[in-house]
């Protein structure tokens, strides 16, 4: 059994590469799980904080979705045991243009993943800050989905065309895609704001806002500078010990849904 | 002479549209010139911000990239005077798709500004971060370009696709863009990183990196929450007073040029 999950919101800067490359440390080191990360993003953010730097398109996830190379002929090693990446480049962009012209542009990721992801527990995808073709594809690859949000004013307006594309995808595609939950990140209770999002989206989402909260901290971005996630890099922090927290909570709803 | 500015950066959360609603605030009310606010953002957070929501898609930006309306009729009138905005919502999505389809996509949004900006003496484009259709017209409508900069890890990185952009702008739709200057935004001394890129973008940069930097404010948030910019709600701030001289750089930059 693989569960496939996309990070998505299309407000950028909330802290989505981020979750993702500390959510799979956690899955991997702290649960002993074999975890496959894919960069859908052409900012490509997700292989360079792990230290992966692909020497050119053919060795990234473009080149998969383009029918030129196996899943497996673009996955690197990372240096956390457990953890594999599939990195993209600016040219991932170019595939966006190329894909959005083909009938059934949504599925073509999730058909390059039937063919490569047995040897996995989770695959986490990141995604870019646009609803876009790429965005597309990793939702439509996916089981579920999770949705960070950074506790500012209109976090929640943004979320509506994201609820719109899932509906669609349903009536039109028939795949039906779950948020599995949203959680707060980059949370600093000195804002006002914080404490009247928090209440409003736990009004509205009730269940599907998680409980496990991600601090702001100094320490995510020493971390992204040592290629480390924060989770191993330091440990000990409140922020290391809340994306743990996430982590096993995300694994919880996993195993009873 | 109008001069027409467009801030961009693919990276998400970077201080792009606060720094569109704060320098507009500053060349409006401390300069006095008429300002046009333009949201090429699907999000629509830019009228949002500034107390302008559109009741229909035929009150945005969209109506007229689709040549449904005139541009007058789609620009709002904001509680800051000289300030006007043309405000976006989801539905630009939908239009960045048909745009790509066309002939000299990139060219629309400029002649739709040719018949409405001479009344401005400044027009300020918001873009989403990402850099397709939408952005395209962005900077093929922009006499200059300011991009803001959060100095983290890869915040260089992420501009070389920007450059490459300008590049073929010039090199194939004979379109000189120039960037007016790059400018550092939620400042945050506290973080070693944050004197290392300061550093690696002088060195890389020069006179390209403005002198003026914003510092990461609790207060910015708090005038969003007020519907009011930060230079307006706090002007007595720290991130007031770099909003308001980092305008003044940018006029005499914008003068001598
Ligand atoms: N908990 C946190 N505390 C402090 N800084 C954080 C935290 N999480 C993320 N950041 C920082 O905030 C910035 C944005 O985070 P990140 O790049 O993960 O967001 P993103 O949603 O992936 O952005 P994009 O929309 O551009 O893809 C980065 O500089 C990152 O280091
Ligand atoms: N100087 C600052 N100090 C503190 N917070 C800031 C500052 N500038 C912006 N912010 C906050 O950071 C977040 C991102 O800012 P903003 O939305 O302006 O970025 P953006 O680049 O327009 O994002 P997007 O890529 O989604 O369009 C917002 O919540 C905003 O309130
Ligand atoms: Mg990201
Ligand atoms: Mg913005």
């Amino acid at each position: 059994m693989t569960w496939v999950i996309a990070v998505t919101n299309q407000k950028g800067g909330v802290g989505k590469t981020t979750s993702v490359i500390n959510l799979s440390a956690a899955f991997a080191k702290r649960h002993g799980l074999r975890v496959l990360l894919l960069d859908m993003d052409p900012q490509g953010h997700l292989g360079l904080s792990l230290g992966v730097r692909p020497t050119g398109t053919a060795e990234t996830i473009a080149a998969a979705l383009m029918g030129l190379r196996d899943l497996r002929e673009v996955t690197h090693e990372t240096q956390v045991d457990g953890l594999r990446v599939v990195p993209s480049n600016e040219d991932l962009a170019a595939v966006e243009e190329q894909l959005s012209r083909q009938p059934g542009r949504e599925a073509v990721l999730r058909s390059v993943l039937s063919r490569g992801v047995h040897d996995y527990d989770v695959v986490l995808i990141d995604t870019p800050p646009s609803l876009g073709v790429l965005t597309f594809n990793a939702i439509y690859a996916a089981d579920y989905l999770l949705v960070p949000i950074q506790p500012r004013l209109y976090s929640i307006e943004g979320l509506r065309r994201l609820y719109k594309i899932l509906e669609l995808m349903r009536s039109r595609l028939g795949r039906r895609i779950e948020i599995l939950g949203h959680f707060l990140t980059m949370v600093d209770n000195r804002y006002k704001i914080t404490h009247e999002v928090r209440e409003d989206l736990r009004t509205r989402l009730g269940e599907g806002l998680l409980r496990s909260e991600i601090p702001s901290s100094v320490r995510v971005e020493e971390g992204h500078f040592y290629r480390s996630p924060v989770v191993m890099y330091a440990p000990e922090t409140p922020v290391a010990s809340a994306y743990l927290e996430l982590a096993s909570e995300i694994l919880q709803r996993l195993m009873s849904s």
